[in-house]
């Protein structure tokens, strides 16, 4: 069974605790703040006051034992550095760290940082793409290139089905699901009649996609 | 052609600018705190210097011809619930808040905010699923039923294609594109051979998809 650790409980590293505890995995939840960590006294497995700067501290609470640690200190850029350096000292196998900027992701990447989260960057670019695509409901990036959209069915698409549609060819777009009264139709759905208010999930070229959603709906 | 606003340039409110600006929109970034506005001074097309808590402030900025506004307010919920409301009674068509926690959400919810983000928590759960299952590469939720993963293919599954694989008939996930040689590939796959490294990205609901994991993979 894998041991693990967040430390700073902020709302990235507190939602983890809570997560983890829903989920039922142990977790030692830790901060600085002792307001804080009687937050996660019910939630986590256990919470613990400490400063994760000070390399005894850290020792006490044998957190070489620990599989995965997650560093989520947000402001205090130096803390989150020192913190994840004598975390891999101690030989811990996996450190994730929650990066303030780009600066902060690329001394992480040096102190060998097993993955480096940015929630509110990430966010930010899959909103900024909700807001200047009107038709898009929901948008997930895959690669570089690759993404997948939610669009809504207007009554341009209804009372088709997706064969007559035939997005492949038209667009190279695959149509993944369909989003229909509350319910997600996952294939097969070549002959599923789409209504008004249906969700298309659509997978594709960033350009293909581009083009479905300015011609094809 | 939409007017946007941003109010407050934190790291969600902040990366918002810099994606607008990348994706060549205009976008009027505002902060209480000078510095923060002179960062985004040569980012954003104006940076203003503004307490978005101050009704005489938003006038003066022209609030109300503003399409769409962000307001990326932090710690301050306070702050942020103050100037919702205002936006709002200034008749601003779309007002998206980023929320701290749920009692601010449900505030939120009755002012008529239009939508409401929890960046840190989204990223949360993602990366608590990430963390508890070794072979999920990444992981997306469409809904509370459905996600779509990403595993790693191992010898298990090398040297086949799909359709000798057939995962649909075998556990109801839909797989729908390849990550092969740092291209994706999205469609036809059926007769693509699966190479070790290749990262299938599967479709369906979360039962069958931990089903294929467990079984599958
Ligand atoms: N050296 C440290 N040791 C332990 N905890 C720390 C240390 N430094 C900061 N923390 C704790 O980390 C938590 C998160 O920090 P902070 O609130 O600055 O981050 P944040 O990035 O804004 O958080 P989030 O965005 O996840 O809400 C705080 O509760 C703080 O007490
Ligand atoms: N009343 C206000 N008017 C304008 N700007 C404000 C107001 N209150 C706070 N801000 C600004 O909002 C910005 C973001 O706030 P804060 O850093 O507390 O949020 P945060 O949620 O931690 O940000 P993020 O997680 O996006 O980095 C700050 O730059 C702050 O100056």
């Amino acid at each position: 069974d894998k041991q693990f650790a967040v430390i700073g409980l902020g709302r990235f590293g507190g939602s983890i605790c809570k997560e983890f505890a829903k989920m039922g995995y142990e977790v030692m939840a830790i901060d600085r703040d002792l307001e804080r960590v009687n937050e996660y006294a019910n939630i986590a497995t256990q919470a613990v006051q400490a400063n994760s700067t000070d390399e005894k501290a850290l020792v006490a609470l044998g957190i070489r034992n620990f599989d995965h640690v997650i560093v989520s200190i947000g402001e205090d850029i130096q803390s989150s550095i020192l913190t994840t350096l004598l975390l891999k000292e101690a030989g811990v196998a996996k450190v994730w760290v929650k990066a303030q900027n780009d600066y902060h992701h690329k001394v992480l990447e040096k102190l060998g940082a097993d993955r480096i989260i940015h929630p509110e960057r990430d966010m930010a670019l899959r909103v900024a793409q909700l807001i200047t695509s009107d038709k898009i409901i929901d948008f997930i990036e895959l690669s570089n290139e690759h993404s997948i959209i939610e669009v809504g069915v207007t009554t341009k698409l209804a009372g088709q089905t997706l064969t007559e549609l035939d997005v492949r060819a038209k667009y190279g777009c695959n149509i993944v699901a369909i989003k229909q009264d509350n319910d997600i139709l996952v294939s097969p759905i070549a002959d599923v009649v789409l209504k008004p208010g249906d969700v298309l999930v659509v997978i594709g070229q960033n350009k293909d996609l581009a083009r479905f959603q300015h011609e094809g709906v």
